[in-house]
């Protein structure tokens, strides 16, 4: 995360793999099933074997005495529908859900974020020299609608996306981000909006950043969660 | 710091079963090493059986290339046979080679040890000589290697010409298929298993990368390296190269024209060859034959499959997706997430309507091409849409019983995919998108709460 500060997102998963390096965040909505982004991901039938969520910490590299370190193997995949970019992932066990792994809430099936609701991204991913690169990382953006956002981008984005504010100073996600939660406070809670995808360039000022719209695949979530 | 277990191959979940066998062979309590270590101690133990369950431990006096010998899979069981029974290759000069090459290298037939015909001899078979049948040995510690007297009267003995396991097996490009019978590195020192976790700890535990044949002790590369190598049994020197000759040709060992794709990527994208350059938020890739600003051991000339050309996109070691180093002196490696994958759904040959909830087709694949399981079979998933209720799902096709607004889908025949979209296109425009809209307030339940860090109260 470019610009943001430390900060504790107990939803915010790091996806490891075999080497137990971090590679990718994801969401705990279940506390089975983890929503992350279909690029992380070679295939949606890839082995699994050695594949880990880790949960529970605010270090990329924890130490195994982190006192809330889960560390839960995947074991199934399942892709989202087509053209979504999303991925749900579900874990071995259940995770035990403390002040330091909760879930995240999901948003109404095809909420639409009001403009300027007030957001925030987490990640362990690349801070660009703005920050430390070895903890959470968290940074606060402001929705904007579709129509505002085409306007940058020329058309571009999509319904099943959302965007963001671009600051004229550059925060927003980078390398090691993806997959990662766009979280909105609404309703006292903190609620799963958007997932982190790959946008050109990192935080890039002046141009609004692109996420995946999670309201578009509620009941799809709902259905994997159900029919597994 | 030497397990016994080093001078055992092991095969999981498989028995020994031979006519002497009993069931009820004497089952010994110990730990794996213990046995190991028993079985060393005796002349007459060639191989044993490990039960995890029970910490049994059965001795055996046979191997797989005895007669009559036969595996068989139990996932009780865990086999180790001795090395030198097993491996088909020698250890310096092979004196306790006892392997079963009965033919020596001008191809002729060994005499029986116990023949003194055609061949006069002063060897008499014993189990501390291991000459048995008419098998190539080294008794005299030949530095030919194992050896023996021939069915021909005109050739009294002759070398049976088993290469070292130094050169028996040679590995192309950086060796991540090798799967030779080496045990120790260029120094000479002896590798650690990649079961055990000392004298180093290490993440290569075999069950944990089923893919890399991480057997036994014997050199490997699981980490993408620029050849095979191991963890040694020296606690002083935690891992090291093997000494094995590269084949000749690797060019050869590049992935066919076929496979290759340029445009986009398959699988992790090892056999992307495109152009791509940048990293997935367009930060330029540095060179691969360059070393600044970051230091590297992915040169292309030890990679000459993985086509480590300029500052393309590649990837080597097996991550995620094409990757490279980038030029920015804070940032070491990133993926290139923006190619884009080549997609696997297979042709579709149908369309439906709106959702596809009246759908009647007889379409019965997915998006992925695999087979639907049929609406009233209940493996490999459970279904909770069944003929039943909804008496038009019919067979295995394809139906949208729950509304589903991406289309028809089904149960799918793969345990692992329990349901998936299936390979059929809207008929007319793409599937009806629903109109976003801003909801009344809802209650949440059991989520979205943290605890809130009040920095006023922070020290």
């Amino acid at each position: 995360v470019v610009g943001g500060r430390p900060g504790n997102s107990p939803w915010t998963v790091s996806l490891r793999n075999r080497q137990g390096q971090h590679f990718c965040g994801g969401s705990l909505v279940k506390d089975q099933w983890v929503v992350s982004a279909l690029q992380c991901f070679s295939s949606c039938r890839g082995p699994l074997t050695g594949y880990e969520a880790w949960l529970g910490t605010l270090f990329k590299d924890p130490q195994p005495s982190d006192p809330g370190l889960q560390k839960i193997p995947l074991i199934q995949m399942v892709c989202g529908p087509p053209g979504s970019q999303l991925v749900m992932i579900k874990l071995e066990r259940p995770a035990v859900l403390n002040n330091r792994v909760a879930l995240i809430c999901l948003p109404p099936e095809n909420y639409l974020v009001p403009g300027q609701t007030q957001c925030e991204i987490a990640g362990w991913g690349e801070t660009n020299g703005t920050g430390n690169n070895t903890v959470l990382n968290v940074a606060q953006l402001r929705v904007i609608a579709n129509e505002e956002c085409n306007i940058k981008h020329r058309g571009k984005v999509k319904n099943n996306e959302l965007c963001t504010m671009s600051p004229m100073v550059p925060v927003g996600a980078c390398e090691g981000d993806h997959g990662g939660p766009l979280a909105c406070f609404t309703h006292d809670c903190w609620v799963l909006e958007g997932i982190i995808i790959p946008n050109r360039v990192c935080a890039r000022p002046g141009w609004p950043a692109i996420f995946l719209r999670v309201s578009m695949y509620v009941d799809w979530i709902n259905k994997v969660i159900k029919l597994s | 710091i030497r397990s016994p277990l080093n001078d055992f191959q092991s095969l999981t979940a498989t028995e020994l079963r031979h006519p002497s066998y009993q069931s009820d062979n004497q089952e010994r309590l110990m730990d794996v090493e213990e046995c190991a270590q028993l079985c060393n101690q005796l002349l007459d133990c060639r191989a044993f059986h490990y039960i995890p369950r029970n910490q049994g431990c059965q001795l055996l006096s046979w191997t797989q290339h005895s007669a009559q010998a036969q595996l068989q899979k139990n996932v009780l069981y865990d086999l180790y046979q001795k090395k030198d029974y097993v491996r088909d290759c020698i250890v310096n000069n092979g004196l306790n080679y006892r392997g079963t090459v009965a033919v020596t290298a001008g191809g002729i037939t060994c005499q029986h040890w116990n023949h003194k015909f055609p061949a006069d001899h002063k060897y008499i078979p014993d189990s501390r000589n291991g000459l048995e049948k008419n098998y190539c040995r080294n008794p005299d510690s030949d530095q030919q290697g194992p050896w023996c007297y021939t069915t021909n009267p005109e050739i009294r003995y002759q070398t049976c010409g088993i290469k070292t396991c130094q050169e028996a097996t040679c590995f192309t490009c950086n060796g991540e298929d090798y799967q030779g019978s080496l045990d120790y590195t260029e120094s000479g020192l002896e590798c650690q298993r990649w079961d055990l976790q000392y004298p180093h700890k290490h993440p290569y535990k075999p069950n944990k990368y089923p893919d890399k044949n991480l057997d036994d002790n014997y050199c490997r590369n699981p980490d993408n390296s620029e050849r095979p190598w191991c963890y040694t049994t020296n606690p002083l020197q935690e891992r090291e190269f093997c000494s094995i000759p590269r084949c000749p040709s690797t060019r050869q060992q590049q992935p066919p024209p076929k496979h290759t794709t340029h445009n986009c990527f398959k699988g992790k994208g090892e056999n992307y060859r495109g152009t791509a350059n940048t990293t997935a938020t367009g930060i330029p890739c540095q060179r691969w034959d360059a070393q600044t600003p970051h230091q590297h051991h992915f040169l292309p000339e030890n990679y000459e499959c993985k086509d480590l050309r300029e500052n393309y996109c590649r990837n080597p070691d097996g991550s995620e997706a094409p990757w490279c180093f980038t030029s920015r002196l804070g940032m070491r490696v990133a993926f290139c997430f923006q190619i884009k994958r080549c997609t696997d759904d297979i042709k579709v040959e149908d369309c439906y309507y709106e959702n596809g909830e009246q759908y009647r087709g007889s379409v019965s694949k997915t998006r992925k091409g695999i087979v639907c399981q049929h609406w009233s079979q209940k493996t490999p998933h459970k279904p909770q849409f069944t003929p039943t209720t909804y008496p038009w799902l019919e067979e295995n096709f394809c139906r949208n019983p729950d509304g589903d607004k991406y289309g028809p889908w089904c149960y799918t025949t793969d345990p692992g995919t329990p349901f998936d979209y299936c390979a059929l296109k809207p008929c007319r425009s793409g599937p009806k998108s629903s109109n976003l809209e801003t909801s009344d307030p809802v209650l949440f339940e059991e989520c979205g709460k943290r605890e809130e860090r009040r920095s006023r109260m922070l020290r």
